[in-house]
């Protein structure tokens, strides 16, 4: 979770500096600053700064798309919306590349090279692991282990991305379901522990009554 | 006894002003510190050992320094001259060094950069000296080959706040965070190496490459459950050849966990946690991670 | 909390904690 720790700041500075920032340039220079931050990776806060959300239907609208675009979208979403995002900056790119495997590991723990080259645009595997070296494990944002013989890269941990509104059901449901399982497995801990207890009963009173009779034998012998 | 002491030290004198330092160490050390005739006091001896091992030093010989410097181990212990321990584990910590017993030297360069005195008999001791012994201490451990010893060294040097001011820290960090070292990193450290740090070995490798090496191996054995050496070739900027060569070295010598598929050109990591502890260790990581949210 | 909601939304993706077929013959 240090990535949450590292950005914790950063979201702070940006979105004190964004609420007292009043005209469109300003504010475009913010989001270009914090969607250029090698260490920021969250924006839903950015995003709900007022004079932020005042730009809707302004001639500044577009800053709320970058934002959206860093809060929940991918590499793929900005190639498919060219007309309505500036063109981005070589530090924007590699944090939407960033961003997007955090996605793409949302849905599978196991990336393969050919998913990730297409979704990233990246023609081959060295780059690609490079990319994943440097920009992702590197930085912090994933850990994992590549394996080449498989061409996949096996995620161990992803830090998270901004949750879209309608995700949040999904995850409670997780959640429950998550919580549910954790009752039945201490619930079956304590059953087998109980057994336990009870077998290991069981001997002593058994090893007992062996012990007896072999007691009585003796006796009977002598 | 006493005249010939007088000469050889005059003519020492005379050959380390002309810096001809193996010359005046050999008259030096012609000087008979252990005759029965002389009463000659153990300051003397002590001086005069520590003296011959730097005159060897200056000319790079570790062979004979190391010779004067182990015979000043038995003196230096009973004295109580500062000026004399002080020199002498300076001079120790370099023969170390120029034998490539880099984890030792690392560990005394580290004594010597934590010492608190700024006065030393006449020789006063610098910011910049220690300094300068601390950036030997990391450049020795990171020469060093890997392996617990080193890796213990490293956190204690990483945890030294005085190193994150050092020219040298990036690397370090990068060294101690098991990350690799990219040919651009390796080449700037490089520059800083003394000639011995960078010399050629027996197996055609130097120092340097084999350090680096060893190390981006271990780093990319983090990341990667099996790479083709034609790709660890080009990731640590080396030839695949030499990269299997020392990767075979590495796991016989158990310093490194794997095996080698020649047929494919393959080599396979091994994670020497069982599985199933692998698999408590997550489980132990992902409850802490709930503790904290 | 939104960043409360990326660790815990982190999380999550943590299980199965290990999956593979290794684990599973050695579990068993």
């Amino acid at each position: 979770m240090d990535i949450e720790d590292k950005q914790a700041e950063l979201i702070k500075v940006f979105t004190k500096e964004a609420s007292v920032l009043a005209d469109g340039p300003s504010l475009e220079t913010l989001v270009q600053d914090a969607t250029s931050h090698p260490a920021l990776f969250a924006f839903s806060e950015i995003l709900s700064v007022p004079t932020i959300t005042k730009l809707d239907g302004t001639q500044y609208s577009t800053l709320l798309n970058v934002l959206r675009l860093f809060a929940y979208g991918t590499w793929k979403d900005y190639k498919s919306n060219l007309g309505s995002i500036p063109s981005l900056l070589p530090d924007q790119v590699r944090k939407l590349k960033q961003l997007s495997v955090l996605t793409l590991s949302e849905t599978s723990k196991v990336l393969t090279y050919d998913q990730l080259m297409r979704e990233l645009d990246i023609s081959n595997v060295r780059e690609l692991e490079d990319f994943l070296i440097n920009d992702c494990m590197y930085s912090g944002i994933v850990r994992g282990k590549l394996d080449q013989l498989r061409r996949c890269f096996e995620v161990q941990f992803a830090a998270g991305r901004d949750l879209r509104p309608d995700q949040l059901n999904s995850m409670i449901l997780t959640l429950t379901n998550w919580l549910g399982t954790s009752d039945n497995l201490l619930h079956t801990i304590q059953e087998k522990i109980k057994w336990a207890d009870t077998m290991s009963e069981v001997d002593k009173k058994h090893r007992k009554e062996i012990e007896d009779k072999v007691e009585d034998v003796k006796k009977t012998l002598k | 006894e006493e005249q010939v002491l007088v000469i050889r030290e005059k003519l020492a004198e005379l050959y380390e002003s002309e810096e001809q330092w193996s010359k005046a160490a050999q008259m030096l050390s012609g000087i008979d510190l252990d005759s029965g005739i002389r009463m000659v006091d153990e300051k003397y001896r002590l001086t005069k050992c520590i003296q011959v091992a730097r005159l060897y030093l200056e000319d790079d010989d570790a062979v004979n320094a190391e010779a004067f410097i182990n015979k000043a181990s038995f003196l230096v212990t009973n004295s109580s001259h500062e000026v004399l321990i002080w020199q002498y584990k300076v001079y120790y910590a370099r023969i170390l060094d120029l034998k490539r017993k880099f984890q030792e030297a690392a560990l005394r360069y580290y004594e010597i950069s934590q010492i608190e005195k700024r006065q030393i008999g006449d020789e006063e001791i610098d910011e910049a000296g220690l300094e300068q012994a601390l950036t030997a201490a990391v450049t020795c451990t990171i020469l060093a080959a890997a392996g617990p010893q080193r890796s213990r060294v490293l956190a204690t040097l990483y945890k030294d706040e005085r190193c994150s001011k050092l020219k040298i820290y990036p690397i370090l960090q990068k060294v101690y965070l098991e990350r690799i070292l990219r040919k651009p990193e390796i080449d700037a450290f490089s520059e800083e190496l003394k000639a011995h740090q960078k010399a050629l070995l027996p197996d055609n490798f130097t120092v340097l490459d084999r350090a680096m090496i060893e190390h981006n191996l271990l780093s990319a054995s983090k990341l990667y459950t099996n790479i083709s050496f034609e790709e660890l070739g080009a990731l640590l900027g080396i030839d695949p050849q030499k990269a299997e060569k020392i990767a075979a070295r590495m796991i016989c010598e158990d310093r490194m966990m794997g095996s080698i598929d020649q047929v494919e050109s393959i080599i396979h990591f091994e994670d020497d946690t069982e599985e199933l502890q692998q698999w408590d260790q997550q489980i132990v990581g992902l409850c802490q991670a709930l503790n904290d949210i | 909390d939104n960043s409360l909601l990326r660790q815990v939304s982190s999380l999550l993706r943590r299980l199965p904690v290990i999956d593979s077929e290794k684990f599973r013959d050695d579990f068993l």
